[in-house]
């Protein structure tokens, strides 16, 4: 199975691809991509084998058909629903991401602890308390849960979530959550992104 | 100097020292560290090393002085100010996290197009026309940009912010940034990151 740098440039790669869609470009080399983005060609290729495509001759690789092999091998050509834990501040900033729908992703529901937004809805999603969770997660079949709330109450919530059939994190909370062996979590480190940033300024080298 | 790596393990190793300075423990061991956070114990020392602290024999590594070293090479022991460009969604929920301030982050002012958030405020941030940036930049000695506008706009305000003296830039937006040598770029793919989550959950593989 392919790299994780390999899956964290594939929708970079989406991206330009929806662009030469846009402008009715039929074919890509890979050279042209790894210019693009400064990345080496033969590293390119390697992703792009990973997908199963192979390019043509003088061609290059069809930017349709490389466009639905990597939605494909990232399931993002189905959607998937996802429960938001936590409608504050981030919460209501990925509720109202339009961008998200373009990943396969679709939050259906908010919860919180917090009477006063409990019952409003956040950018159309509403918002339930956090109780009624395991029997939506249920009735709903969801799966993936977001989860944006205080880092005090993020371990806890999370052994709720579990315990709900959650089998899928994507913690934006700085804490390294436990979770059991089958149960996949991917973390949002934005105080790592500024300490890189940080120290890069301190040392100013370019990163 | 430390690798990439080491540098984005720091903010968890501070979030661990501050907790433990609440609990009034004085001294930690690399091992304690190690099993916290599922690392090799040797990766750990290795990341204190870095930080040119040396721990006791039998006691571990002093807290307090581990603390201020890391603060200090992150540079989070001085206040940096920062513009925050874009007053959207994304852009709003930064401006009210209370957190940034434990990392040196002082977000001054804010910046838009939109003359409906033009003069408003978001969480006590000013909002300013975008046209105000090069003179209140020059003004008040700000060198961090934090990119929170469309991605269409992404590019061209770069080069506007390059031109005021913005030298370090925190990337939200899903473009990948051209800017000069010397102009530091560090990017927060959360379609990348997404695309990780997607793709265990498509093989139902434990990260
Ligand atoms: N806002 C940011 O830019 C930012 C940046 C970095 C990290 N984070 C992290 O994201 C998380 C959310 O940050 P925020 O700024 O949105 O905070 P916030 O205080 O605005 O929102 C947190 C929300 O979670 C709710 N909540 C509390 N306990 C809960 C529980 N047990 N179950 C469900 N909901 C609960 C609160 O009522 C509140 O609505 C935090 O862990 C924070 O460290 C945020
Ligand atoms: N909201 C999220 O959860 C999320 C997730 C992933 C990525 N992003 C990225 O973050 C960025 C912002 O997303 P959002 O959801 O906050 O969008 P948004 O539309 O809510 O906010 C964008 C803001 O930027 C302003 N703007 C437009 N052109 C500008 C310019 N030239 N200079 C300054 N301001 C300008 C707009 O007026 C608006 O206020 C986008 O690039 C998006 O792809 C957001």
């Amino acid at each position: 199975t392919p790299s994780l740098p390999t899956v964290r440039r594939l929708p970079t790669y989406l991206r330009l691809l929806k662009e030469l869609q846009d402008e009715k470009q039929h074919y890509v080399s890979s050279t042209y991509i790894a210019e693009r983005f400064q990345l080496e060609p033969i590293q390119v290729r390697k992703d792009l084998a990973a997908m199963g495509i192979v390019g043509q001759p003088r061609l290059g690789f069809a930017v349709t058909e490389l466009t639905c092999a990597i939605m494909q091998f990232l399931g993002w050509n189905n959607a998937s629903e996802a429960f938001l834990i936590g409608a504050g501040n981030l919460g209501s900033a990925l509720a109202g991401y339009s961008g998200f729908a373009d990943y396969g992703l679709n939050i259906v529901a908010a919860f919180d602890v917090d009477k006063s937004k409990i019952g409003t809805r956040i950018h159309d999603i509403k918002v339930f308390p956090l109780q009624k969770l395991p029997d939506l997660a249920l009735r709903l079949h969801v799966h993936i849960g977001i989860l944006t709330l205080p880092a005090a109450a993020a371990q806890t919530t999370t052994d709720m979530l579990v315990q709900a059939g959650i089998t899928a994190i994507w913690n934006f909370t700085p804490v390294k959550l436990m979770a059991p062996k089958g149960v996949i979590v991917e973390k949002v480190d934005l105080a790592a992104s500024l300490a890189v940033l940080s120290r890069s300024v301190k040392e100013k080298l370019p990163l």
